[in-house]
């Protein structure tokens, strides 16, 4: 999404990170990437992580933080990830 | 499944309840744990014993925020609960949030629904994609007394452990089926518009539609409206009042966006339908005239919303006015001055204006196929 998209909606955006760090395995390739900033998630690997979590939900795949997505992402729900290698 | 495909290797399970919720009582604890795992004894060969001191595989417990698992709560709503997947130690281990409210009915979240989900992990499920199974990762309330696993449910634990080896006295109904947009033999429950999306009811679901948007989400009713029935028979949407209106025997809903309008349901007899209308199959508003028809059986009647009165003369057959429409229909909705009727696997384009059938189609388009 363009930044501009994701700065007007802070709050869509850290419940969307916590979202998809909790149950789409956020923290991946771009974890090596030295950034000042440690909360940094490449745009790439955030839009990704939507599009996975868009797919499992059988939602439009746009990458973006739509209302459908942003909807699914406040409901209640399990604890267990939807997608992740269990150690 | 886990990757790897996880699953206790014995038939014979320990579980052991650790503390209570002060929500409910400890006996309405013990009985929906007790419930929510004799829904998954009873498809396999599996056997649940309780201990009461010890190290049981499956150790229950409620906490709040971290825990001791490295996994913390969220307090209230968000994360309900989790579990964690069969092996020694803290696999199989459920562990339920006790900043949520805990309820044996849908006054808050339902124990029995999310620990029988829970447990679902504890022996080797992961989340489902299918939104009617019980191990899709969203809450939605269903009434325990009617609760039953989905075909994705059974096949999935099934897959793990085999069915199970005790013959019923009475055989287990079917498991419910969630529809497919792809099955030529689909046919739709009742169709509406709202605000400018458009809905697709079937069976305890229904397919949400963005106009621009080529896909449809499958959703359970019950999951955006918990408060109408999970399964409706028509619906249409009053578009000068913002309102939808859900249709279920003989009574009816006012939805306005995810709220139940207060003091509702009301019966349908306030349109002017009688009494020996049972179920109503279809209705459409038609925005140009501001008629509401409604479909039963081989016959219709007009409800003029402005006068908010039945109009004279009602009810018509439907083949005597609507040349070209099959003598029954499952659903109806107007857009742009044309009403799409709904008849099984057909939908049959009428053009008010030239009153005449423009086209007739398969309804599978409508819903991404």
């Amino acid at each position: 999404v363009p930044l501009s998209e994701i700065e007007k909606n802070e709050e869509d955006w850290q419940l969307a990170q916590t979202y998809l760090n909790r149950f789409y395995k956020l923290k991946d390739s771009s974890a090596g990437f030295a950034s000042k900033n440690r909360n940094y998630v490449s745009k790439s690997s955030l839009s990704n992580k939507i599009k996975k979590m868009q797919e499992f939900f059988g939602l439009e795949i746009t990458g973006n933080l739509d209302s459908a997505t942003m909807g699914i992402m406040e409901k209640p729900r399990c604890g267990v990830p939807d997608v992740a290698e269990y150690n | 499944h886990f990757p790897g495909t996880i699953k206790w290797k014995k038939d014979k399970i320990t579980y052991r309840i650790l503390n209570y919720t002060p929500d409910i009582s400890s006996t309405d604890v013990d009985t929906a744990i007790w419930r929510a795992l004799k829904i998954w004894s009873d498809i396999t060969p599996l056997k649940f014993t309780r201990i009461f001191e010890g190290e049981a595989d499956i150790m229950i417990s409620f906490g709040a925020r971290e825990h001791g698992d490295n996994y913390p709560f969220d307090g209230a709503n968000g994360l309900l609960a989790h579990a964690f997947p069969p092996a020694a130690g803290i696999g199989g281990d459920t562990h339920f949030d006790e900043d949520e409210t805990w309820t044996m009915g849908s006054n808050g979240y339902n124990l029995f629904l999310v620990a029988a989900h829970e447990f679902g992990h504890a022996l080797g499920l992961a989340h489902s994609r299918d939104p009617g199974a019980l191990m899709f990762p969203t809450y939605t309330f269903a009434s325990v007394n009617e609760f039953r696993l989905s075909q994705d449910d059974v096949s999935g634990i099934q897959a793990l452990y085999g069915a199970s080896n005790e013959i019923k006295p009475n055989p287990r109904p079917q498991p419910p089926k969630t529809p497919e947009k792809c099955d030529p033999y689909l046919s739709f429950d009742a169709v509406a518009g709202l605000r400018g999306e458009m809905l697709f009811f079937k069976d305890r679901f229904f397919w949400r539609r963005h106009p621009q948007m080529p896909e449809a989400q499958l959703t359970l009713i019950n999951s955006f409206w918990p408060k109408i029935p999970a399964k409706i028979d028509a619906a249409y949407e009053n578009f000068e009042r913002d309102f939808l209106v859900v249709i279920q025997g003989n009574k009816y809903w006012a939805v306005n966006g995810y709220d139940v309008m207060p003091g509702y349901p009301k019966n349908i007899r306030r349109f002017g339908i009688p009494s020996s209308v049972r179920k109503i199959d279809a209705a459409v508003h038609i925005r140009t005239t501001s008629k509401t028809l409604f479909f039963a059986g081989d016959q219709y009647w007009s409800f003029d919303e402005t006068k908010r009165a039945m109009d004279e003369g009602y009810p018509h057959l439907i083949t005597d006015d609507w040349p070209g429409i099959p003598a029954r229909v499952d659903a109806a909705f107007e857009q742009h001055g044309y009403i799409y009727f709904f008849r099984g696997p057909a939908q049959f384009l009428y053009n008010i204006r030239e009153q005449r059938v423009l086209q007739i189609d398969r309804i599978n388009q409508w819903v991404g196929c």
